[in-house]
């Protein structure tokens, strides 16, 4: 475990917790992509099969319990309890053109052609594009709440800050992990735009607006 | 190992 890792996971926390807290709080998730949140809920499955037989610590069982808890939960939230505030005219991405994608290349570009593996290169792939339906959704209705954006913001510091792990792993331990890296480095970049309007507006007490 | 493919990351 190093720093980078540490505030990266603590990030991710802090976003998935910002945005249960929004939906619960305000009873509502207007604003918010249900599309991505399913897309995050299939991406810890697939990444987490291995949670009841490889124990590597008891920080990694709890945290992969709560990222699955917490995004089934979210889910629920979204399409059961406060379905009637749900967006779904314009949360209308096409998620098939990302899970199928995504699960092809990870039957073709992997480590080891068994099921633990391919899953988790798929759950590495579709991470990387999972937060489009939400970036789709905002650049539809051209602005998002600041919590929404506070979200975006955390979700996406995550894994930039895990870019930095790997290079501190590589220098450290002397190997990396091309697909991770690779599928990272996109996750990260799909957010700058983003990063942009956040530092130059939201940090400025303006609303995120896109330019139409 | 875990550690190869950082299979002991979240």
């Amino acid at each position: 475990m190093n720093i980078f890792r540490l505030v990266g996971d603590l990030s991710h926390l802090l976003a998935i917790i910002i945005l249960l807290l929004k939906i619960w709080k305000t009873r509502s998730c207007a604003g918010i992509s249900g599309k991505s949140q399913i897309l995050f809920a299939v991406v810890y499955t697939t990444r987490y099969l291995d949670l009841l037989t490889t124990y590597v610590s008891a920080y990694n069982t709890v945290m992969k319990f709560v990222f699955i808890v917490a995004s089934y939960a979210t889910v629920y939230l979204m399409y059961v309890k406060f379905r009637a505030t749900y967006d779904h005219n314009h949360d209308t991405f096409r998620i098939e053109f990302l899970l199928v994608p995504c699960f092809i290349l990870s039957l073709l570009i992997n480590h080891e052609f068994t099921v633990l593996e391919v899953m988790w290169t798929f759950s590495i792939y579709l991470e990387s594009v999972a937060i489009l339906p939400q970036l789709f959704l905002v650049s539809k209705t051209g602005e998002a709440e600041s919590i929404t954006s506070h979200y975006l913001f955390a979700l996406g510091s995550y894994r930039a800050l895990y870019l930095l792990n790997w290079v501190y792993r590589y220098m450290a331990e002397d190997h990396y992990e091309l697909i991770a890296i690779v599928s990272g480095v996109v996750q990260t970049v799909l957010y700058c735009d983003f990063f942009y309007l956040y530092i130059t507006k939201v940090l400025k007490g303006k609303k995120l607006q896109l330019p139409a | 190992d875990l550690e190869k493919y950082y299979k002991d990351e979240l």
